[in-house]
């Protein structure tokens, strides 16, 4: 463990607290992409099937199963519970998501690191976290207006994949044998993905006013 | 084989 990664942890729990917050004592989901959520779900049930068989640390298994029931809760608040439910567009946001899935599937039959069936499924899980985000930043892009706690759940989001890339850098240079191409791979093409928001959210930002962000 | 590597990252 180091300090990147744990830092990298810290702000993907908070990106959680943010949208159950925002979701739960806002009582609107309106600005959230669904589908994202559903990924995220996607990825955390099939990267964390080794809960059973992979003990590494207590914290790693408390936090699997955190990410698990927060995103799992996340899907059920804006999928069923009223009043959020109707705050959800379908027409907006409408991503087709098995555009992502199939290619991250046949990714992770392809290119994984041990050949056995979980490795294809841990693999394709780290592939669909890395564009996951997309419907998200496709809906804010056709609002034009981010909404402020959305936005900040965006940041902190794209900040623990970012920082993640610096402890695997860390790691690296501080470990022999540390060898990870495929999330080095996913991880830089997800941290890429936010690039342009991290810009219109640093703007608007920026001398301590919150100016609503702004993406063209 | 290469010896299964525990992914010991979330």
């Amino acid at each position: 463990m180091n300090i990147f990664r744990f830092l990298g942890d810290m702000s993907h729990i908070l990106s959680f607290v943010i949208l159950l917050l925002k979701i739960t004592q806002g009582k609107s989901a309106a600005g959230i992409s669904l589908r994202t959520q559903e990924l995220y779900m996607i990825v955390f049930c099939s990267r964390y099937l080794d809960l059973f068989w992979n003990f590494s640390s207590l914290y790693n298994s408390f936090l699997k199963v955190v990410f698990i029931a927060c995103s799992s809760a996340i899907v059920y608040i804006i999928r069923f519970k009223s009043p959020q439910k109707d705050t959800w567009n379908p027409e907006l946001d409408n991503f087709p998501i098995q555009y992502l899935i199939g290619p991250c599937a046949v990714a992770g039959l392809l290119i994984n690191q041990d050949w056995t069936p979980f490795e294809m499924i841990w693999a394709f899980s780290i592939y669909l976290e890395a564009v996951a985000i997309l419907p998200q930043l496709f809906l804010l892009q056709k609002q034009g207006e981010v909404e402020n706690l959305t936005s900040h759940y965006v940041a902190a989001l794209g900040a623990y994949r970012g920082l993640y890339l610096m402890n695997w850098v860390y790691r690296y240079f501080t470990e022999d044998d540390y060898l990870q191409r495929i999330v080095w791979f996913a991880g830089t093409v997800q941290t890429g993905l936010y690039i342009d928001f991290f810009y219109h959210y640093y703007q608007s930002k920026r001398g301590g006013l919150s100016r609503p962000v702004k993406l063209p | 084989l290469a010896p299964e590597r525990v992914h010991d990252e979330l």
